[in-house]
């Protein structure tokens, strides 16, 4: 069976908010090392991957393979009936019709418990092979929201280009066009605000702008965001999260001229 | 204009 408990409902929350307009269903898949999700968006351009090591939740137990498959749109409604401050509880028999979640507001001795229906989901698994990537840029996660959305309003497309100079977003549309460049920039006082810029070689690929920003809906998870680039391979964008875990989005590049 | 490539071309099926 699974058992997860988590300090704050908060995390659960936010993660699954950040997925739940990209993906409809998906297995969560337990094991003893944590729980992960997989998931193509409709018209197969984005992968969402998911990990949330077993060292995230105290206590942590799940003895053999469970997968949840679970209707996000569901589970947002009974997520939502949970403060972003109470405990939550995931449990989970070993061939489960329900996901069991319990609510806690510990100052408030308020209990709050629901059984979410199962369905079985048959989805396709990708391999996603491990890269060395070309350009790894971190930079602010409100930075990175404000760029995509700031571009999405002059057109649907945006090239990322890294180079030695920096990292620059450019978007040509109807109206004329834009651009964002940023500096490498270690501020000592502000290391939520840092820009580093590791490159073994320059890249520049263009990506749909409407995927990107919904992708930023995964800002409140972490400060920074790491984009990480190379030629004529998905974009994978990676929202840190404590001990390891991880909410990663790959995106399929627009290619041709 | 450029065209949108999909994911599975990047990533095989397991």
């Amino acid at each position: 069976m699974l058992e997860a408990r988590l300090d704050t409902a908060n995390l659960f929350k936010s993660a699954v908010d950040a997925i739940k307009d990209l993906v409809q269903d998906c297995n969560f898949d337990c094991n003893d090392s944590g729980i992960a999700l997989q998931a193509m968006d409709n018209s197969h351009v984005a992968l969402v991957s998911m990990m949330l090591k077993a060292e995230a939740f105290s206590p942590f137990r799940c003895d053999r393979n469970i997968a949840l498959g679970v209707n996000l749109t569901s589970l947002t409604k009974v997520l939502r009936a949970a403060g972003r401050d109470d405990t939550l509880t995931l449990k989970a028999e070993d061939a489960p019709d329900v996901l069991n979640l319990v609510f806690e507001a510990t100052a408030q001795d308020r209990i709050s418990e629901y059984d979410l229906k199962l369905m079985d989901i048959d989805q396709e698994h990708l391999g996603i092979p491990d890269t060395e990537y070309a350009a790894t840029i971190s930079m602010p996660s409100a930075e990175f929201k404000r760029i995509t959305t700031d571009l999405m309003a002059m057109s649907e497309s945006v090239t990322i280009e890294a180079t030695k100079d920096g990292v620059k977003f450019s978007s040509t549309g109807d109206i004329g066009n834009g651009s964002i460049t940023l500096r490498q920039h270690t501020p000592v006082d502000k290391p939520n605000e840092t820009v580093e810029i590791e490159l073994s070689e320059p890249v520049a690929l263009t990506f749909s702008l409407k995927y990107l920003t919904n992708f930023c809906k995964a800002q409140p998870l972490s400060n920074q965001v790491k984009l990480c680039l190379s030629a004529e391979v998905p974009l994978m964008v990676e929202y840190g999260l404590e001990g390891g875990s991880y909410l990663r989005f790959y995106l399929a590049p627009k290619i041709g001229d | 204009s450029s065209q949108q490539s999909r994911i599975e071309g990047f990533f095989k099926v397991q």
